[in-house]
């Protein structure tokens, strides 16, 4: 049974798709199978490792319509033992598309319950909403990772969505737990953003990772060559803080 | 008539509510009357100015359900001049809620069409997506206005926001005109910033405002003080940025 991580946060550009693709890389670089599904129609997280999908069936908007299985729709990366099911943006339309299904919240854990190559995690990027798509990400996944970026704004989304958990949870997937939240581009230079990670520690104590990622210009240059940052700039602090990150993801494991 | 201008752009933490709230402020201090209305879930721009909705039904949630009228959703924030329909968490449900009914895209708009106190501006900030409403907000206004942070992952979804508005032009909206695009959180430190921002206006030339906003860690801690930038600290970089980008809005006007 792999570990199946969302990784969610309603709140927009807090990094969601920064720290899916690059716990997903340096876990792969460690000798872990990982596969990194794009839930997000911006497709950020496929761009981001230089993956396209040719269309919508080979993408995960394929798989969870069941015009396509894994097989047609998991694409190699550049990184061993790193693989990716890419986005369409045609997800866009999922909300009113998917509306009249009847199991629309499952549609990607049904998905994942055929899935038979064996990996060691699994991660979900999500879109910066708590519809649908996020839905389905929270009820397939046994784990969920909220990145919060060190800004005033970030911290006001939280309730919200750890209210959304804690009824995906009661609703529709009781095996759903936080693996925990992950403080992003933390600028060491400015008061704020450490009264906001002290106030994030304040109110969520152990659930808070120690690892912090600061703000690392390379961590935004490195997606405009496809590439993970343990490819792009290994030597960076924005590297360094992924790997620390990936090791207390491993550590909070079951 | 009002200009009505809505502030959107699908990718999230672009600096939407910002250039809502500031230059909304910046209007209302140079003697216009400005009404800004809030249609993002996370309730944003109400807490960048220090307004809480008391219920839904006093938010703009109330005026599209026919809930409720302006006269009971209008705020007062601190700045004369500018007025505040401010957001509900309840938002969030929008998508699964308005999908039944009749004029589902056009529900701000009906309620638009009911204002009758005179206003020389109205700014609609979105949340971070392109459904109902995004629409809505693209159906009610007569000009969109789109911030695009200086960051390759902006950049991407940019293509697909202008086919939205010009889906919504032709299907929805005949009077939707591109007012502009803003280039925000441009660091002028980084190669990648000034990449992005001299690629923006390669490929948009003329829609692109002359006035970009600065990075500027004054205007991330003004909202967890309530205050839009003028009132915040009128004399940063910030303040000057978006004062420029108010006179370019109203000099690109009608
Ligand atoms: N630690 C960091 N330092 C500097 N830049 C970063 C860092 N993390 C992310 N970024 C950049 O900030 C922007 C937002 O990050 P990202 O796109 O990963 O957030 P997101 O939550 O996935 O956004 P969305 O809500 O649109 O899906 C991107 O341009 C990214 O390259
Ligand atoms: N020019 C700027 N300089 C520094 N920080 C900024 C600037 N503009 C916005 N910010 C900060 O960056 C973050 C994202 O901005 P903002 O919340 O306005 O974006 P948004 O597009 O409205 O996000 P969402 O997609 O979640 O609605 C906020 O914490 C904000 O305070
Ligand atoms: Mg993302
Ligand atoms: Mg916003």
């Amino acid at each position: 049974q792999p570990r199946s991580i969302t990784v969610a946060n309603q709140k927009g550009g807090v990094g969601k798709t920064t720290t899916a693709v690059n716990l997903a890389a340096c876990l792969a670089e460690a000798g872990q199978r990982v596969l990194l599904i794009d839930l997000d129609p911006q497709c950020n997280a496929s761009s981001g490792l230089a993956v396209r999908a040719p269309d919508r069936r080979r993408s995960v908007y394929g798989l969870m319509s069941g015009e396509a299985d894994f097989v047609d729709v998991i694409s190699h990366t550049g990184i061993d033992g790193l693989h990716l099911v890419p986005a369409s943006a045609d997800l866009a339309a999922a909300d009113v598309e998917l509306a009249g299904e009847d199991r629309r919240e499952y549609l990607l854990a049904d998905a994942l319950a055929r899935l038979d190559a064996a990996y060691d995690f699994l991660f979900i990027d999500c879109p910066p909403s708590l519809g649908i798509l996020t839905v389905n990400a929270l009820t397939a996944a046994r784990e969920v990772l909220v990145p919060v970026q060190a800004e005033y704004y970030a911290l006001e989304g939280l309730a919200m969505l750890l209210d959304t958990v804690a009824r995906v949870r009661e609703r529709l997937n009781p095996d759903l737990r936080m693996l925990g939240i992950v403080i992003t581009m933390l600028d060491g230079r400015t008061n704020l953003s450490r009264e906001v990670a002290a106030e994030v520690r304040e109110h969520l104590g152990a659930h808070v990772f120690e690892a912090v990622v600061p703000r690392n210009v390379r961590l935004s240059e490195a997606p405009s060559h496809g590439l993970p940052i343990c490819r792009y700039d290994p030597h960076c602090t924005g590297c360094e803080a992924y790997f620390d990150v990936a090791k207390e993801v491993v550590t909070r494991g079951f």
